[in-house]
């Protein structure tokens, strides 16, 4: 059964998308045949793997309008095995629509299923926001990882995504689990970082991966040359921390 | 005539929330009478100055929504002449109803109308997105500071940012002006850091703030402590550049 994996935390920059990407990466450079959905209208993961400027019928945006399926506009990447659908910025339009209609939260669900079977893993990277289209994640996925930034204000709004999650859960896909929670950015030598990572093991104890990425320069330099770090630097701690992952990862399955 | 500046970028994680209460705050040190309105349902500009919990009648959700004032909402902070308006998570539901009122754009512009007399600099802090939230500040504001991170999807989301101005300029407040754009969590060793404010100084050239914002560890506790940089560690590198910042402000007035 494929894996779908919606990786999310409404609050801002805390490593979704760099989670998503090179998590996906690794798995896929392991052998395993992956997907990375790109459901944030900024379409940061798209570019990140080098692909700009997708067309709106040969993106999300039209596989959620239902006009196109997800085998028509996945597109490979640097990584074999590793497939991408892109966004573009008419996403940010699909909330408006989504909102007013019936079942606008599943139609996300309605377009993956099916299209899966090629695929052992699926990730959807979400914008920063707990609205439509991150709901629509939550609905689509069986399991939720949550990248939190070893800082403070990361820190207050787990309660209210975990919260989100238990609704969802609850009211409209009673198969959602936490897969787990990844601490990011990590810098070992400042206080804040210590203590907020202890608050989080302390807090969510076993939902809490082993590893934590650190802070590496090279996590951010490798998006603009449109590569994961498994390719652009695969010895950097950056990646090292990204393939432990993949195996926790495998591991919880 | 009072500035209202949103700060803004959909990007996450960029430093919207430091800069909006840290500039506020040393504007307020030098007698300068302000208000921070917190638009964010995160609530993050409300924590980190110390308020937390607001009910929603008593907090932006209300005065959106037409129920108070921000006369009978806004509250005192660590810094005399710094008053605030708390948010709340259900502000987050705010989104549904104004989307669908026919000048739910306009919804915050009516709620401060005749109502800031006693503030010479009101700040808008964002959420991530470019959501009805976001278009509400846009349109109340006169003036828009944008935070940028020197780092590679920082600058993808930028052209999309200014697109959105120049559209809530041109249909909804042709008062609208771009008062700079600000380069954040700078760590000048980094050629990545390098290369990405080269590039914002090149192509936003006299939008750029002179002042840029280091990445300095002391910015990321003051929130935990409640207090503004000013009021935590003033003598530190965070602290000097948001004076710097406050100065470059009054002097594009
Ligand atoms: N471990 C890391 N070390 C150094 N830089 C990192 C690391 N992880 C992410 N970054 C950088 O930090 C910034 C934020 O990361 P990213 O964009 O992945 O977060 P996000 O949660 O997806 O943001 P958004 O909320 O805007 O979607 C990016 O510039 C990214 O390159
Ligand atoms: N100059 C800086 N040096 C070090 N840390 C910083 C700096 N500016 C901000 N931070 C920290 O970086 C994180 C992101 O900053 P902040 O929350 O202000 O960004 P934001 O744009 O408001 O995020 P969001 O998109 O979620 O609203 C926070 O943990 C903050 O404490
Ligand atoms: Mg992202
Ligand atoms: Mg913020």
């Amino acid at each position: 059964m494929t894996r779908i994996v919606a990786v999310t935390n409404q609050k801002g920059g805390v490593g979704k998308t760099t989670t998503a990407i090179n998590l996906a990466a690794c798995l896929a450079e392991a052998g395993v045949r992956a997907l990375l959905v790109d459901l944030d209208p900024q379409a940061n993961a798209s570019a990140g793997l080098g692909v700009r400027g997708a067309e709106p019928a040969q993106s999300t945006y039209g596989v959620l309008a239902g006009d196109t399926s997800v085998g028509a506009v996945a597109v490979p990447t640097a990584v074999p095995g590793l497939d991408l659908v892109p966004a573009c910025a008419d996403l940010a339009g699909a909330v408006a629509e989504l909102v007013n209609v019936d079942d606008g939260d599943f139609a996300l669900a309605q377009a993956l299923a099916g299209q899966l079977d090629r695929y052992q893993f699926v990730f959807i990277d979400c914008p920063p926001s707990l609205g439509v289209l991150t709901v629509n994640a939550l609905v689509a996925a069986r399991e939720v990882l949550i990248p939190v930034q070893a800082e403070y204000f990361a820190l207050e709004g787990l309660a209210q995504l975990l919260e989100t999650v238990a609704l969802v859960r609850q009211r409209l896909n009673p198969d959602l689990r936490i897969l787990g929670v990844l601490v990011t950015m990590l810098d070992g030598r400042t206080r804040i970082a210590r203590e907020v990572t202890a608050d989080v093991r302390e807090h969510l104890a076993a939902h809490v991966f082993d590893v934590a990425v650190p802070r590496n320069v090279r996590l951010a330099e490798a998006p603009s040359y449109g590569l994961p770090i498994s390719r652009y630097d695969a010895g950097c701690a950056g990646s090292d921390a990204y393939f432990d992952l993949a195996k926790e990862v495998v591991s919880r399955g």
